[in-house]
């Protein structure tokens, strides 16, 4: 389903040149459950964020769904972004200006369905995030982990085919933190593909693969075994 | 040092009302090394942002070094603040158009000192955190972790007697997460007195003392013994 190979992204810094991914191959078939892990800067969310079609790499290609997503236009990147992925951001991005509900409604907005079909879907993903509570709270009326919540909600209510997780649990307890990576992989058992970024050694065992990355390339690809 | 008495601090919403924080008491000595812990929601933020003089509870006392603090004018309670304590923020709060040294600095030109000494203190603050080599990005070359280590260092660059960090580790992986909280432990060993929010149960055994945050309440204190 996502194929990346010989993927290079870098920044250039004056005199400096910040080599964020380095000849990254990666395959992901539909329904897997992948787990990237690594160090701080060791460019997990630059891989994310080419994924998820929010970044372009300098070189390599990029196959989705068996598509050369180079080869798309601005306009077109834009609606299979919003038809096929659900993205829950490292820093939420939450829209300041507009409450829980309404950031998890506006990507559905992008879908044709019925206002009332728009309103419980997202009313449903802040259930299950638990957050019913704090439906109408705006994102500084909500706590970190709350937020954070509100994210996963926005990535899962439009049922995307691929939902990228970047480090969806890092301002969440323990407990909380397991409901969500469950609700994760229980969309990957129903058939949707997942890729979660995370520093928390405790949620590897969830993953049906755990690549590792160490300053910008992929450094292990080893099987968990079975679930 | 820190002596919380009978606070509350609530937040209306229309026909309901939120409790924040119900009845919370709390004495800190100089030097403690204070862990505060609890799901998602249950108002540990709140607290430290009551005992960092950034928000006034509704009822309820604060002695800060034997000052009533309620007795304060805004003006009194900012210089306390620049100069007392140093707030790690949950969501980091760096200002968006100035590089990762810049930031750092900031907090010290509240003090006299030269020009030459704020600009080696923040940079020996970056490379405590392991940002030597990002001190000219902005936030938004930065990876998540390297900016949460860039709030990590403008805290503790200028020294404060009090140290709050709010969730410092969330988006760390293990290694630098524990090198982060070993940076604290060490200044709590030189008598600054630190306040650390963590969901990381690894982390708990740094402590002097371990509270547990429930609903808004304080919900244990239990010893955790000799370190
Ligand atoms: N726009 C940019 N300009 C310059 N450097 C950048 C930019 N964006 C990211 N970087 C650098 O690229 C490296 C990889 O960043 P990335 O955000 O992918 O790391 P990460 O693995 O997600 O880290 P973390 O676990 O801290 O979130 C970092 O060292 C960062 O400083
Ligand atoms: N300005 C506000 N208006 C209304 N409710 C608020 C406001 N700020 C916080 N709350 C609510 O108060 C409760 C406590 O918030 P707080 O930020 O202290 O939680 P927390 O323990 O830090 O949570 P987390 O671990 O998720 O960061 C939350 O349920 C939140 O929704
Ligand atoms: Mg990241
Ligand atoms: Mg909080």
């Amino acid at each position: 389903l996502i194929n990346l190979s010989g993927i290079h992204k870098s920044y250039p810094m004056g005199s400096v040149t910040v080599h964020a991914l380095k000849d990254v191959n990666l395959a992901v078939n539909k329904g897997d459950f992948l787990v990237v892990s690594g160090p701080s800067g060791s460019g997990k969310s630059t891989l994310m964020n080419i994924i998820g079609l929010l970044d372009t790499p300098d070189s390599g290609s990029y196959h989705l769904d068996g598509r050369n997503v180079g080869d798309l236009s601005d306009d077109e990147r834009s609606r299979v972004r919003n038809r096929t992925i659900g993205f829950i951001f490292q820093n939420f991005n939450l829209l300041p200006r507009t409450s829980a509900l309404r950031n998890v409604i506006l990507p559905l907005s992008y879908r044709s369905m019925k206002d009332s079909e728009r309103l419980e879907r997202a009313q449903l993903a802040l259930e299950k995030v638990g957050l019913a509570r704090r439906m109408n709270h705006l994102p500084s009326q909500l706590s970190g982990g709350e937020q954070q919540r509100v994210a996963v909600a926005r990535a899962l209510a439009s049922n995307p085919s691929v939902v990228l997780a970047d480090e969806p649990t890092g301002n969440l307890d323990t407990k909380t933190g397991q409901e969500i990576v469950e609700l994760l992989v229980r969309l990957s058992q129903e058939g949707q593909t997942v890729i979660m970024v995370t520093h928390d050694p405790r949620l590897l065992g969830y993953a049906d693969r755990i690549v590792g990355m160490l300053d910008g390339e992929i450094s292990e690809e080893p099987q968990t075994g079975d679930r």
